[in-house]
Order: structure tokens, then C-alpha cells, then sequence
């Protein structure tokens, strides 16, 4: 059987928000290790990747792996029934055809618990390779959500370029062009505030806006977001919760024709 | 014109 405990239940509930807007089926897999998910958005141009360790949990019990086939729209509704502090408690038997949630509140004495039909989704796995990327970013997850965010009035397209100069964000369109740089700065007290850039070559890539704004939805699961680019190759966009797991994605980028 | 790509051009099936 599978059973979960995790103390602050909402870090499971931003997990679904960051990834509900993108795929409407996942599968949870659940192993000895972690928690994990991966899969792509319809058109196959994003890919989410997510994983939890078992020691971001107070209890932890996995007898064999079991993917759990979640409908994310129903998961949601149910997560809006769970209070900011809640603990939250999953269990699955083997045979994985349903779902326990429960929500527990000890200051209230509040316990909600919920069953779910499982799903058996056919998901097609993609093999990421694992890439040493030419640039390196990090800052802060709501500096690059408020860039992604705005540029969306100047066009559809971001073209992303990592140089000497710094992190430059552009868009153009029908009223003109927005160019948002970011330079590296340390001067922050708080690492969380810091812009760091680790540049091999410089990148310029270019990304649809519509899908970075998606995996802004992760923003709430942690105050630094690492970006990874290379010549030719999809963004990976990262925010790590804690030492306790993260939420990847990777976005194809737009090429010439 | 920017084409976008899909993943399937850059990842493996495993």
C-alpha cells in the first residue's frame, strides 16, 4: 500500500496549481524514493517534471511503485477545500483504483477526507538527457513572473539572450519592442534577492510568452527560479522547493522556418 | 516567421 503524510499539505496543493493549467491527466508516481511526475501539455512543446522526496514527508510508506491517474481539474476543486495549514494525508491501496485524501487541521480539530476515482492514463514518456547548459541563471521567481507577465502587452514571442551584459528579456509586436535586462547583482543581503549569471557562450533563444506565463503558476513554491539555457535546445525553467524536490519545466524553443 | 518546435525533436522516447 501506499500512504503519505505531509505536515504542510499546501506545498502539495501549489504543486497541482503550478502544473493544472498545462495538463488536464497526470499520472503520480509513487516510489520508495519520491513522489514524481512527468508530462507534457498537449501540443508537445512543454514538459513538466516534478518530484518530492519521501523526506519532504513526516510519514512515508511505498510497498511497490504505483502510478496514481489523477484528473487535474477534479484534484484541484478538492485541494480548495484544504485550509492554509493543514496537514494532508494520501493513501492508495496496490491495486490503485481509488484515491484517500484527507485534510486534518489540529488548532480547528477539523478532519475532511476525500475519496477520488483513479484514472488509468496512457502517458508517453519522454527521456530528458541530462545536458551541461551553456548559461546558468538564477533570480527571483517573482522578478521573472512580473518580466513574463508584462511583456505579454508588447507580443506572443520572449526572445531570451544570455550575454557579457546580462539576462535580456525581449518582445515585439504591433506597437513596438520591450527589452527587460537583468544583470548579475550579489548586493542583497537576502541570497533570495540575488541575480546570478553563469555563462559558458551567449544563448538567444526564443519562447512563446503564453507558456512562460503557465510556469509562472509555480512562483508560490519557491522565492528563486533557476533558468537553463543552450544553443538549439528547449529551456529548462526550475523552481526548487526547498532541498525537498522541485518543479521543472522544459519549453521547445521557436525556430526559423 | 518563427516555427514553434515540439519536444519530440530534441528528447528520446526511453
Amino acid at each position: 500500500m501506499f500512504e503519505a503524510r505531509l505536515a504542510n499539505g499546501n506545498i502539495f496543493k501549489m504543486i497541482v496549481e503550478s502544473i493544472r493549467e498545462l495538463v488536464v491527466d497526470v499520472n503520480i508516481d509513487c516510489s520508495t524514493e519520491e513522489l514524481s511526475i512527468q508530462c507534457m501539455d498537449s501540443a508537445h512543446v512543454a514538459l513538466v517534471s516534478m518530484s518530492l522526496s519521501q523526506s519532504a514527508f513526516d510519514h512515508f510508506r511505498c510497498d511497490r511503485s504505483l502510478s496514481l491517474g489523477l484528473n487535474l481539474p477534479n484534484v484541484s476543486k478538492i485541494f480548495k477545500m484544504m485550509g492554509r495549514d493543514d496537514t494532508m494525508v494520501l493513501k492508495a491501496e496496490d491495486s490503485a483504483d481509488k484515491l484517500m485524501l484527507m485534510f486534518e487541521n489540529d488548532k480547528s480539530g477539523t478532519i475532511a477526507d476525500f475519496e477520488l476515482k483513479l484514472m488509468a492514463i496512457e502517458a508517453e514518456q519522454l527521456g530528458v538527457p541530462d545536458t551541461a547548459y551553456k548559461c546558468s541563471i538564477s533570480m527571483p521567481s517573482s522578478e521573472f513572473q512580473r518580466i513574463v507577465r508584462d511583456l505579454q502587452v508588447m507580443g506572443d514571442t520572449c526572445k531570451i539572450s544570455c550575454t557579457k551584459e546580462g539576462l535580456k528579456f525581449s518582445a515585439t509586436g504591433q506597437i513596438g519592442t520591450g527589452n527587460i535586462l537583468m544583470r548579475q547583482n550579489v548586493a542583497s543581503e537576502k541570497e533570495e534577492d540575488h541575480v546570478t549569471i553563469d555563462m559558458e557562450e551567449p544563448v538567444e533563444l526564443n519562447f512563446a510568452l503564453r507558456y512562460l506565463n503557465f510556469f509562472t503558476k509555480a512562483t508560490p513554491l519557491s522565492p528563486t527560479v533557476i533558468l537553463k539555457m543552450s544553443p538549439g535546445l528547449p529551456i529548462v525553467i526550475e523552481y526548487p522547493i526547498e532541498q525537498l524536490g522541485h518543479v521543472k519545466y522544459y519549453l521547445a524553443p521557436k525556430m526559423e522556418e | 516567421p518563427l516555427k514553434q518546435g515540439t519536444l519530440f525533436s530534441f528528447f528520446n522516447k526511453p
